[in-house]
């Protein structure tokens, strides 16, 4: 799902 | 990595390394909210669980550690360490945090990304986050007057945010997927909360005066 890659923030 | 989410996490370290500096220098926590650094401890242990599991970058693991370790010490100090936690406005800092933990945890179980425990208990860092500085707020105006290291740590805390939402707009502008309204709407939120802070913290610095928070 694509908010796993976006999971790169603090 | 953008410079709009550089500069929030490095704002976001300095509000840290000051807190860190006040306690150390001062040995005291006098006008700090244990309870809103016991919010920060859990905001961060929900939101860095995937620490082991999905490596994303040596700068990613390393600012999650000294954020973990750097909210775990302060709340030790502040319960442990016999000096400081002599300076605890234990009488002040009354706010009931558990409807915060409660309450954020309800809504990260209804507006979540994924109904996954780690999606969840992501939601739930990040509703958490936003609401995280209430007892700290509240605990400065019944303190009155608000020592320099306190009031610039508040101060960066509140500025962190407000880089990330320049992030998101970058990133929405950029990148042709980007969407995280969880994370935006929240810290939209969050930077909100600081709002009247910031409106009493620039007037004490064009006054040159003492920071003073209305009762």
């Amino acid at each position: 799902n694509d908010s796993a890659d976006f999971k790169d923030e603090l | 990595m953008n410079i709009f989410r550089l500069a929030g996490d490095m704002t976001h370290l300095l509000s840290i390394i000051v807190l860190l500096l006040k306690i150390y220098a001062t040995k005291s926590c006098s006008g700090i909210s244990l309870k809103t650094q016991e919010l920060y401890a859990l905001v961060f242990l929900a939101r860095y669980l995937d620490l082991f599991t999905d490596f994303i970058s040596v700068y990613n693991t390393i600012m999650k550690v000294v954020f973990i370790a750097s909210s775990l010490a302060i709340v030790w100090c502040m319960r442990l360490h016999p000096l400081v936690k002599r300076s605890y406005d234990k009488e002040l800092d009354t706010f009931r945090h558990y409807f915060l933990i409660g309450g954020t945890f309800v809504l990260a179980l209804v507006l979540n990304e994924k109904f996954t425990l780690q999606e969840i208990l992501w939601a739930f860092s990040i509703y958490l986050e936003a609401v995280a500085i209430l007892p700290q707020l509240v605990l400065l105006q019944r303190s009155g007057n608000v020592d320099n290291l306190t009031g610039q740590y508040v101060f960066f805390l509140g500025a962190y945010r407000a880089f990330y939402i320049l992030n998101w707009i970058y990133r929405y502008l950029t990148e042709p997927r980007f969407t995280r309204w969880i994370a935006c709407v929240s810290g939209i939120v969050q930077t909100g909360i600081y709002a009247d802070f910031f409106y009493y913290y620039f007037i004490s610095w064009k006054n040159n005066s003492k920071l003073k928070l209305p009762a």
